[in-house]
């Protein structure tokens, strides 16, 4: 009899491992304020693009609120501005040279 | 551009505030 060297490591204990579903991740209303309708990071879908765009801008004096409206050219500049406030307030960008310049602080 | 660091400073502050 060999079978007690290592029989029934991982096999069959994943029962109660349940898959990280997350609804509601494409239906983005602009109301945030739960923990629902939010993507990976705690960020709404729009957040989440604003901040990689401002991620992405390799300027010292990071990214204008204008060069966000074109980029986001579906975008409301409204809703820019309230996804650009929301993350400076939470501390993922911050404003540069003025308060239409960001930057992002964990782009790395 | 004194401004942007002390911006950053306070945005970092924030983020780690931020994230309980």
């Amino acid at each position: 009899s060999k079978s007690q060297t290592m029989s029934g490591v991982g096999v069959g204990m994943s029962s109660n491992v349940k898959p990280m579903t997350r609804p509601g991740m494409e239906s983005m209303g602009g109301s945030y304020g739960g923990a629902s309708d939010m993507a990976n990071n705690g960020l709404s879908a729009n957040q989440n693009q604003v901040l990689s765009l401002i991620r992405g801008c390799p300027d010292a004096q990071g990214i204008s609120i204008q060069d966000l409206k074109q980029r986001l050219g579906t975008m409301s500049l409204a809703v820019i501005k309230q996804a650009v406030e929301f993350l400076s307030n939470e501390g993922h960008i911050f404003s540069t040279i003025d308060e239409d310049h960001f930057k992002s602080t964990d782009s790395d | 551009l004194d401004r942007i660091a002390r911006n950053k400073r306070a945005a970092l502050e924030r983020l780690a505030s931020a994230q309980t």
